[in-house]
């Protein structure tokens, strides 16, 4: 198992696929320790999720901490197995990411609040939960239960969600394993859809 | 034209708004 | 190696990864064959590009794709190369794609200028460029050269990137490949930049 340093910052969904496989709390000042000149000599893209391996290996990208810091079961003991890990992470990066944090960030109040954008997101979210209510049976994927995390936190009333019942209860199996309950604890779940918080 | 296609690529033309987003997010957090 | 059909569509820079790898030539009509119910069957989230393995294995998102035709040298042979590879696959998704394609589009007409954005886009450029002038010299990345192809032919006249000597030299040494010959032939680079096509 790899040990090392995770810069990050709290509540940074985009760390938790590789807390959730390291579980071990981050040492790090974010806004401070990644502007040093030793940072950047270490991280030239200066970009954070960072992750400095104690034997000197450093990489970037959320992504790619979550994989090098895994095991073979994370990866995909097969070719199979590991291309669909890769198509997974693409996705949620592509297709989860974006109207997620529309959705979300203006409940956060850390963007401005677009109606008609976010009525978009929304129908973009509904037709991912229902791929994911047709396929999260056949495997289960960290990435994706991550990159829904401050969905179902935020925006997912019941009402919303109600209609994937599968990709629900994927989703509550995944939060509720120990692995995840150790760096998220209990997570609350979105009971009334959060209103733009202005 | 066959460029004609990627206009149906899915981009984030809005990432540096999400990433500015994200950043006060977390600054916020920082502040407590 | 894999064999099996990729469906794309022509000057699609995400499926040159997979192309440069298989070198064979794509059978697939777009827009028609992607909206039939046997297409939507094997790929549920209905994206292009995709591939089907002549063994019935299905998945999308072009770097699932390149890696599922890929081998072990573009794997990478340890968990440090081969993080390096999510490293700089999800970097060029993340960081690449978007400032390239508002640099790019509208010089093919397919999306509207705007000078602000396409200003902010090229400033971005120039840091990517410059990020890869120091860090190329260690290692090819088939998915960096992928992805910067567009803005070599149409943006990165040579006023804009003779700032950046190595990461000119090492892209220009990809393109000459003979993998790279086999599916691009020869790639025009851009000697001015194109213009807003309105």
């Amino acid at each position: 198992m790899v040990a090392g340093t995770l810069y990050t910052y709290p509540e940074n969904w985009r760390s938790f696929k590789a807390l959730i496989t390291l579980s071990t709390a981050p040492h790090f000042q974010f806004g401070q320790t990644n502007c040093t000149p030793e940072f950047l000599h270490k991280f030239p893209a200066s970009k954070v999720l960072a992750f400095e391996g104690d034997d000197g290996f450093y990489v970037f990208q959320s992504s790619a901490i979550a994989y090098y810091v895994s095991n073979e079961e994370l990866w995909g003991r097969t070719s199979e197995a590991a291309a669909q890990v890769v198509q997974w992470v693409s996705f949620a990066d592509s297709d989860i990411v974006p109207p997620a944090s529309t959705c979300v960030f203006p409940t956060l109040g850390i963007m401005h609040h677009d109606e008609q954008a976010t009525e978009n997101a929304k129908e973009e979210v509904r037709q991912i939960l229902h791929l994911l209510d047709a396929h999260s049976k056949m495997g289960t994927f960290l990435v994706v239960a991550c990159t829904l995390l401050w969905l179902y936190k935020q925006v997912l009333e019941s009402s919303f969600c109600q209609a994937f019942p599968n990709t629900n209860c994927w989703f509550l199996t995944c939060i509720n394993q120990p692995q995840f309950w150790a760096v998220l604890g209990k997570v609350k779940l979105c009971e009334k859809m959060a209103q733009f918080d202005a | 034209m066959a460029t004609n296609f990627l206009v149906h690529e899915k981009i984030c033309f809005d990432k540096l708004k999400y990433e500015d987003a994200e950043r006060r997010f977390y600054e916020q957090m920082k502040g407590g």
